[in-house]
């Protein structure tokens, strides 16, 4: 750790709390976004009554390469980052994806004019993980 | 997704994806289905079309869609906010069983009048009702014929009216005039209140016709209405000309297709890790939810706190 002092850091930090930070909450990394939409862009507002938004969110990130249990991962994704350094780079690093979903409930108007009120599943990402 | 890739069903129900024909020629292979498959689910079909290359597809060529009766998507509103948060996710409070409650109204009605049948005015009305978007895999829970009626009785007076439902069976070999294969009378009481709906529970009725996959079924309902409340004396009389809008059918389904929302499931994954304190209540709930006892089960857990 000496030598750590001795030596300038690149960037001289302003305040040390920020500096550490960024080891703590590496920046980039897979984590859950926002995307809300609404169904008069998809030009579906004709025959979905309700909701007027949707959120659907989404997942976008880097994959450490010790995913740890952060992400709630299997060993396997572990194994498959070995495989892609180690071994063959074609087989693809593990992806930042959905974990966890959240139900949506959808009133549409069915062709026929009859009226359907229906709760789909995994409609809604609420966490993501590496896998 | 990779782990539904095994599990999409091929068989003669509607499964995960469903497209129409025209339109499965062009998706690619991985998303097109056997041929002889119905329309399915709303959401899906658009879904597909919008990832299919042609997504740039112009929705406006899509066949007009029926408009349904604005007093009918008023009522589905209605259930739609007492069902599901601002941000359409569906109320985890709510312990009803169904993820799927359809609204049909009748496709075609004669209306007529039997003078000297009975006391008062006797209303007939003729209902058919196409039940085709109701999948294999939609189970009956709960069916209500629903009544809205705009009439210029006062509100908050008590109407009683006497009906008589009948199913009418076609024999289509025959061409001989519908038979009635089924009928039940009974008497409603109401109170008039600001929103005019009534719901008639026909569950039991209607079951064994749905349960065989019935999907156009026929009945009449024979209806007088008279202002008054036989159980608390008051004498029924003057005769009151409910201009009642023929019923709408009211289906509510449990949707056992892996899109739909299986309300158990979460609160198995749920109770595995409790994040909260059990429910104390059983778990065998009607499939409207008991809100009567909740209410007075939560005001019992108040009190002893």
């Amino acid at each position: 750790r000496d030598e750590n002092l001795k030596e300038a850091p690149a960037t001289p930090p302003h305040n040390l709390s920020e500096y550490f930070k960024q080891f703590l909450f590496p920046q980039n990394e897979c984590e859950l976004h926002n995307f809300r939409l609404s169904f008069s862009q998809l030009k579906w507002d004709r025959w979905i009554i309700a909701p007027h938004r949707y959120s659907p969110q989404y997942c976008k990130g880097d994959c450490p390469r010790v995913v740890g249990h952060r992400y709630g991962s299997p060993v396997h994704t572990m194994v498959q980052n070995i495989i892609y350094e180690k071994l063959d780079s074609s087989v693809p690093k593990p992806s930042c994806v959905p974990a966890e979903y959240r139900p949506l409930s959808v009133l549409t108007i069915e062709p026929d004019g009859s009226i359907v009120y229906k709760e789909y599943e995994d409609m809604i990402a609420t966490k993501c993980t590496c896998r | 997704s990779p782990h539904s890739r095994g599990h999409v069903v091929f068989d003669k129900s509607p499964g995960l994806f469903v497209a129409p024909e025209d339109t499965a020629i062009e998706l690619n292979p991985l998303l097109r289905l056997p041929k002889g498959l119905r329309r399915g689910y709303a959401l899906l079909p658009p879904l597909l079309k919008v990832l299919s290359d042609r997504g740039h597809q112009n929705w406006e060529s899509e066949a007009p869609r029926l408009q349904p009766h604005s007093r009918a998507l008023r009522y589905m509103k209605r259930l739609y906010k007492m069902s599901a948060t601002k941000e359409g996710i569906p109320k985890a409070n709510k312990s009803h069983l169904y993820n799927t409650v359809r609204l049909f109204t009748p496709c075609s009605e004669c209306k007529h009048r039997h003078k000297d049948l009975l006391k008062g005015d006797v209303h007939s009305v003729d209902l058919l009702f196409n039940l085709d978007r109701v999948t294999a895999l939609e189970h009956l829970l709960k069916s209500v014929l629903l009544y809205s009626f705009d009439t210029s009785v006062p509100i908050s007076s008590s109407i009683t009216c006497m009906c008589h439902l009948f199913i009418k069976e076609h024999d289509f070999s025959s061409q001989v005039c519908p038979s009635i294969s089924h009928s039940v009378a009974f008497s409603l009481h109401f109170e008039v209140r600001k929103r005019k709906w009534v719901e008639i529970d026909v569950t039991s009725f209607l079951q064994p016709l749905i349960a065989t996959n019935r999907r156009n079924i026929h009945m009449a309902v024979n209806f007088t209405c008279l202002m008054g409340d036989p159980q608390q004396n008051t004498k029924l009389e003057n005769p009151i000309n409910v201009a009642l809008v023929p019923p709408s059918l009211l289906l509510y389904l449990n949707d056992t297709s892996e899109q739909a929302y299986h309300r158990w499931n979460s609160l198995r994954h749920r109770r595995k890790n409790p994040v909260r304190p059990r429910q104390r209540n059983s778990l065998r709930i009607d499939p409207m939810g008991d809100k009567g006892k909740e209410n007075s089960q939560g005001k019992r857990a108040s009190r002893r706190r």
